[in-house]
């Protein structure tokens, strides 16, 4: 406690006064109830780790009053070349950020195309209204190979039409998260929820053969916690939160 | 009082417009009454002491301050004691309902950011603006 100021009075609330004070609270958050999370362990997932690097970030410019450009928080330890630096302030632009986690994984496989592909699903309805996504990353972790010095050609498309987002050519041996802007997509999903058919990955060779998604070192839903994959959005409220005197 | 005492209130009467006449100074409120000058009071609010470091990843709490106190206007060299009867009166004359009075409110209000879970274990990261007192004055 030692950031208290010593002139806070401090004692414990009665609990009429822990209710008033939480109502107050919750208010001022723009709270309708509040939330009960269900996942136990949830804090050592890898968006909620993502999400305090941010707020970490947030809150030193916030103490700086500076506008230090955002850059990618720091990653869990891994090569550049999978990091990916936001010159832009988005993240000072942003009254809000939010991940999702993933919720549905299948590997398919294409006899015809002989075509791997992981799909992936985000629920984005949870989106409060009035909020515009200003960028949207998909975020998934690859382990690093030592053997092969071979790259690797990674697409992420959008299902139903297979249309092409974002690719990444990175070498076997560089591990660490990959990470996929899909803004646009994101824009289109909030608007139009019915046509959320998820993201699909795909893995080719630089000879154009598609292979298996594991085996290029991607980890998924069954990963470790914090290597899993998620989106994570960046919004601007389109009105201020004005908050009424007390 | 009944009757009788005219001569009583005669005297309280000549002494109670000597009082009315007579601006008390500060040393005549009793400590009670005193009030303090508009300043910023802190109130550090607890997330924890609320019970919702289940849902609330950051911060652990912050401090909350408000702004109270007195605040009489303050007299300058634009505003002095003669200028300040005149507004006074002016703004009397015009809206006798209400006296004219200044408040002790925020001057400058600082962002605070609150990292938390949703209820489907997404994560909101959300800066609330111009949510802290930084400071206080009269308005």
């Amino acid at each position: 406690d030692n950031h208290v100021h010593s002139s806070f009075i401090y004692r414990r609330l009665r609990n009429h006064e822990r209710r008033e004070i939480q109502r107050e609270i919750l208010s001022i958050l723009g709270l309708p109830h509040r939330p009960r999370p269900f996942s136990p362990g949830k804090q050592a997932s890898s968006a909620p780790l993502f999400m305090l690097d941010l707020y970490n970030a947030m809150a030193v410019e916030e103490e700086e009053e500076g506008v230090a450009p955002y850059r990618a928080a720091p990653l869990l330890g891994h090569s550049p070349a999978l990091t990916t630096a936001h010159d832009t302030n988005f993240l000072n632009d942003a009254d809000m950020v939010m991940s999702f986690v993933n919720l549905v994984e299948k590997d398919k496989e294409f006899s015809h195309q002989r075509r791997h592909y992981k799909e992936f699903r985000f629920d984005l309805t949870q989106i409060p209204d009035g909020e515009a996504v200003t960028a949207a990353e998909f975020r998934i972790y690859k382990d690093r190979f030592l053997l092969r010095a071979c790259f690797f050609f990674f697409c992420i498309c959008r299902d139903a039409e297979t249309f092409l987002l974002d690719s990444k050519k990175v070498q076997a041996s560089n591990g660490g998260w990959l990470v996929f802007d899909i803004t646009a997509t994101s824009n289109h999903w909030v608007m139009n929820p019915q046509q959320n058919f998820g993201l699909q990955l795909c893995v080719e060779t630089m000879d154009g053969r598609s292979i298996n998604i594991k085996s290029a070192g991607i980890i998924g839903r069954n990963g470790p916690q914090s290597k899993q994959p998620f989106v994570v959005a960046f919004f601007k409220a389109s009105g201020v939160l004005l908050r009424s005197v007390r | 009082a009944v009757g009788g005492k005219k001569k009583n209130q005669n005297r309280n009467k000549s002494t109670n417009k000597q009082e009315s006449s007579r601006i008390p100074k500060p040393g005549d409120y009793n400590t009670s009454e005193q009030k303090q000058a508009c300043k910023k009071h802190e109130l550090y609010v607890s997330f924890r002491d609320l019970g919702w470091q289940d849902w609330i990843i950051a911060p652990e709490g912050y401090a909350a301050f408000y702004c109270d106190g007195e605040c009489s206007f303050p007299l300058n060299a634009q505003m002095n004691a003669t200028n300040h009867a005149i507004v006074q009166t002016l703004v009397h004359l015009m809206f006798p309902d209400n006296v004219p009075k200044p408040c002790c409110a925020p001057t400058k209000l600082n962002a605070i950011s609150v990292l938390y879970f949703d209820d489907s274990s997404n994560v909101i990261l959300k800066k609330y603006r111009n949510m802290v007192v930084r400071s206080c004055g009269c308005h």
